[in-house]
């Protein structure tokens, strides 16, 4: 049975789809089955793994009648598969707000997924909105990208509450996968001083490997590809193929 | 009469809480009275602008009974107030929704600060709910931060459709103030990349004052102050205050 993952901060541009992307890529060349869902309405994981608009999307899983196989796009990277997101998710807010049981739209549709993969990540949108609620209540952890810098501490607090409110009303097995310290400058004071604030909060829930910032990292989704398809040998393919081994170690143990 | 102004772009982390506290902190160095309405829920440019959560906020202006005076904190900098967000705003995008006339609550509510007030920011979330519909159907136009990063061209569609729904009907006057580059950094090919095609994609609406990477941008907010408060002599400062004379001339005219 499959692992489902939340990739989740509601910090705009703190690396939450670069991590989904590469972090799942990673795994993918480890051979590792994954699939990707994309429910941010900007669509960024679908693009940077390049998602043409031609199929049935989330939006057609959580509020159309689309069935879960018709929604996937197999192998758009070896072992690595995706559910996109389309402009019509903008509107699945207002939405599914209006459902029956709206939290648990997402974690009915993808019941039928687990099966089929090792780890299946879902990209958050910069919200803790309904549609985040419904990634973390069909989640059993969430993986919290956390920039190395200042603003980017403010709303950790924040996260951790939504987190604990989801788990006493919605999904009483959630729990953190992990901290991931994103774009860290090793030649900037400020890097390190957000690095140890967040170790200090966070304890061993921090990834050891941090994601330095690299060029390539945000130059690898304008030619629709993860930075290891894109650039192997970068500073930022290392470093999301270091985090996987990390991660695959965390998750042996249990 | 002040001009009212969204700062707005879905896209998380490309600049619009920088560019909200650093152009109006400029612009209020040139004797300019500006007010800036936090309505992100991360409160970023509240904490920014040292707010230490301690009287009614912009949840209180919109939902609840707080008077617009009592939610205004004046002088954060010279010449330049704030009407602060608080973490109570997270749940005020549901409570929103359930209210008549839900997108005219915040043009009704700062009717009276126009008269006050040169200039009008709104902070907006990174999102097209109904709080950035809100900001939309206050404001004279939206400002457009643009970081020079791929992923942030993917977006501008999307965002340009909601402002023509909302000019089309909630608020008719609605233009476009400008875009703004943010975080070009010289060096790397990409940047000037991501420029061109805005301005391809912008033509004249584009700012010609690009705001460059400059880690001094990104300490500030740690200090609670505008860059130009926290270090007068920085590219970025010097950016902002040549982006404030750009906005300035270009509102003379009018
Ligand atoms: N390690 C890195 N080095 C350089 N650039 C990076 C790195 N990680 C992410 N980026 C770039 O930073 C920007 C923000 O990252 P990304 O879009 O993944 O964040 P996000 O949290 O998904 O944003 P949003 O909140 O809008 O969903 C992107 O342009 C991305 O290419
Ligand atoms: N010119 C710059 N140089 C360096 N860092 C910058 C610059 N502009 C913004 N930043 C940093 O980039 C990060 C994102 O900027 P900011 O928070 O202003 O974006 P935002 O669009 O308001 O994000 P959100 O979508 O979460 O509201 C912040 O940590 C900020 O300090
Ligand atoms: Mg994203
Ligand atoms: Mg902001």
């Amino acid at each position: 049975r499959g692992k489902v993952i939340s990739v989740a901060n509601q910090k705009g541009g703190v690396g939450k789809t670069t991590t989904a992307i590469n972090l799942s890529a990673s795994l993918a060349v480890a051979e590792k089955k994954i699939l990707v869902i994309d429910i941010d309405p900007q669509g960024n994981s679908s693009s940077g793994l390049s998602f043409q608009n031609s199929q049935p999307s989330v939006y057609d899983l959580l509020i159309g009648d689309a069935k879960l196989p018709e929604t996937i796009v197999k192998d758009v990277v070896p072992y690595l598969d995706l559910i996109p997101a389309t402009i019509d998710l903008v509107g699945a807010e207002v939405e599914l707000l209006e459902m029956e049981d709206r939290e648990y739209i997402l974690k009915e549709r993808i019941e039928k997924a687990r099966s089929q993969y090792d780890y299946i990540f879902i990209d958050c949108p910069p919200t803790l909105g309904i549609l985040t609620l419904n990634a973390l209540t069909a989640s059993d952890s969430v993986l919290i990208p956390v920039q190395c810098e200042y603003f980017a501490l403010e709303g950790l607090g924040q996260l951790l509450k939504t987190i604990k409110l989801v788990k006493d009303r919605f999904n009483k097995n959630l729990s953190i996968e992990g901290v991931i310290l994103t774009m860290y400058d090793a030649r900037l004071k400020l890097s390190e001083q957000v690095a140890e604030e967040v170790r200090k909060y966070f304890e061993d829930k921090v990834f050891s490997t941090k994601i330095h910032r690299n060029v390539r990292v945000s130059e690898a989704p304008s030619h629709g590809k993860p930075v290891l398809m894109y650039d192997a040998l970068s500073m930022g393919a290392k470093n999301y193929l270091e985090l996987a081994q990390e991660f695959l170690g965390r998750n042996k143990k249990k």
